[in-house]
């Protein structure tokens, strides 16, 4: 590969447009509201023009999220794309906020961008909370029922990211998740 | 069909690509 020299006019195509969202909780406006685009890309030197120039998630304040998007699609259940779809969530410790944040991060857009899924169709983007109690990272696919491309999704997320065998990650339906009431978390599959 | 498929290596060393 070193010795292919590289054509620097020419930017390299994704499969899809993304759009990087950020919300941060003002109390004056609507949810909604501060859900607010970024920016959207579809080549590679974009999205790292883009990634260079902004905030690593572990600098971002308490309560705010960033959400990364295929083109089109709202970073919320309601829309048409997400509400029959759920959500592979990563919750994290404290500490891996210094450690493991940035890196799962990174490394999950990597896989979005590079359509590393088999079932990259069913994708629909991601999210990462900053919260005090610990910080999460979500994977959001289009269609709950169709087991088999959420598990394969989930068990490529659960390799890439080298989270070990014995740590359990688990899939929970946008629809349960609006329906609950209390902290505890019902997954329809786990990996 | 077709899909575009990078691995993350090659995406990581355009990183600083000008």
């Amino acid at each position: 590969n070193e010795n292919i020299s590289m054509d620097y006019s020419i930017k390299h195509p994704l499969q899809n447009c993304w759009t990087l969202w950020y919300y941060e909780n003002d109390r004056n406006q609507s949810w909604e509201k501060n859900q607010r685009e970024i920016a959207s890309f579809e080549t590679i030197e974009d999205f790292w023009s883009l990634y260079n120039h902004i905030k690593p998630a572990s600098d971002l304040k308490q309560g705010t999220d960033y959400s990364l998007f295929k083109k089109g699609i709202r970073p919320m259940w309601e829309d048409d794309a997400n509400k029959r779809g759920g959500r592979w969530l990563i919750s994290l410790e404290k500490k891996q906020r210094n450690n493991d944040l940035d890196r799962y991060w990174l490394d999950i857009i990597l896989c979005l961008i590079g359509e590393a899924f088999d079932n990259s169709e069913d994708i629909c983007g991601a999210v990462v909370n900053i919260r005090y109690k610990g910080d999460k990272i979500g994977v959001w696919t289009a269609d709950a029922t169709k087991g088999a491309a959420v598990m394969e999704i989930g068990k490529k997320l659960k390799d890439r990211l080298h989270i070990p065998p014995r740590v359990t990650i688990g899939y929970e339906i946008h629809k349960d998740t609006m329906d609950k009431t209390g902290s505890s978390s019902r997954y329809s599959y786990n990996v | 069909g077709t899909k575009i498929v990078y691995e993350r290596n090659f995406l990581l060393n355009l990183r600083n690509s000008p």
